[in-house]
C-alpha cells in the first residue's frame, strides 16, 4: 500500500 | 488601472476549465510582466502555477501590481456567456472590489459586459526551487491523456517508468493490472506528434490518478504535454500555451508505507 505525500515541505513560502 | 485584450476568450476559457476541478478560488497576480496564478489543492497534494506573458495579449496596460481574487466557478459562469470567436477585455480600476470582462464579437455586432466580485484571498506565494529532473518525457497531451484514461479504470494509481527504452504507465486494481509502454519516436519533424525522452538516470514514482486526469483537462490548450520526474521531487506536468504562456501542474508523489 502506498500513501499519498502532500507538497509541504517541497516549495519554501516567501 | 489594469486592463488585458486577449484575441481569443476561448484560449482563457480553456484555461479555467483547466483549473477549475483542483481550485475553488485562487488570485491572479496582475504585473508588467502578465498574469500569474499560483496556488494548491485544499489536500496540499497538487499546485497549479498558470503564466500568462504581458506580450501575448493583444493590447496590456498594468499602471500597478494588482491581485485580484476569484471565485472559479463564478468565473466560469462569466466565460459561458462568451462566444467561441469572442475577444475578452479584462479591466479593473487600481484597489478596486470588481474586475470587468468584456466580450466583443468578431464584427463588433454584439459587445457584453460582466463586473464580477473580486475576493480577499489569503494566499501565500511559494518559491519553486530549481530541479534537476532525471527524466523529462515529452509527448502529444492527446496521448497522455488516453493512458490516464484507459488506466483510471483499473487502479488508483498510476506507476510511471522511464528508462532509456522508454516510458511505461502501469497501473493494478481488483481485476488486473495494465501497462501502455511507449518508445521514443524519431518523428523530428512534427515535434509535437513525438515522444522524446531526456534521461540522466532511470526512474520509477508512483501518482494519484485523479490528480493526473484534472491535469489532462488541460489538453485542449497544447498539443504537446512535458512530463518531469526525480526522485523525492513532485512531479511536473507542464502545458505551454501557445504565444501565452504556460500552465504548470505540480504533484507529490505516493510513498510506500
Amino acid at each position: 500500500t502506498s500513501t499519498q505525500a502532500r507538497l509541504d515541505g517541497f516549495f519554501t513560502v516567501l | 488601472m489594469f486592463e488585458a485584450r486577449l484575441a481569443s476568450s476561448a484560449t482563457f476559457k480553456k484555461v479555467l476549465d483547466a483549473i477549475k476541478d483542483l481550485l475553488n478560488e485562487a488570485s491572479f497576480d496582475c504585473s508588467d510582466a502578465g498574469i500569474q496564478l499560483q496556488a494548491m489543492d485544499n489536500s496540499h497534494v497538487s499546485l497549479v502555477s498558470l503564466n500568462l506573458k504581458s506580450d501575448g495579449f493583444e493590447k496590456y496596460r498594468c499602471d500597478r501590481n494588482l491581485t485580484m481574487g476569484m471565485n472559479l466557478a463564478s468565473l466560469s459562469k462569466v466565460f459561458r456567456c462568451s462566444g467561441s470567436d469572442d475577444t475578452v477585455t479584462i479591466k479593473a480600476q487600481d484597489d478596486a472590489d470588481t474586475v470587468t470582462f468584456m466580450f466583443e464579437a468578431k464584427k463588433q455586432e454584439k459587445i457584453s459586459d460582466y463586473e464580477m466580485k473580486l475576493m480577499n484571498l489569503d494566499q501565500e506565494h511559494l518559491g519553486i526551487p530549481e530541479t534537476e529532473f532525471s527524466c523529462i518525457i515529452k509527448l502529444p497531451s492527446g496521448e497522455f491523456a488516453r493512458i490516464v484514461r484507459d488506466l483510471s479504470q483499473f487502479g488508483e494509481s498510476i506507476v510511471i517508468s522511464c528508462t532509456k527504452e522508454g516510458v511505461k504507465f502501469s497501473t493494478q486494481g481488483d481485476i488486473g493490472t495494465g501497462n501502455v509502454k511507449l518508445a521514443q519516436t524519431n518523428n523530428f519533424d512534427k515535434e509535437d506528434q513525438s515522444v522524446i525522452i531526456d534521461m540522466q538516470e532511470p526512474v520509477s514514482l508512483t501518482f494519484s490518478c485523479e490528480y493526473l486526469n484534472s491535469f489532462t483537462k488541460a489538453t485542449p490548450l497544447s498539443n504537446q504535454v512535458t512530463l518531469s520526474l526525480c526522485d523525492n521531487v513532485p512531479l511536473v506536468v507542464e502545458y505551454q500555451i501557445p504565444d501565452l504562456g504556460h500552465l504548470k501542474y505540480y504533484l507529490a508523489p505516493k510513498i510506500e508505507e
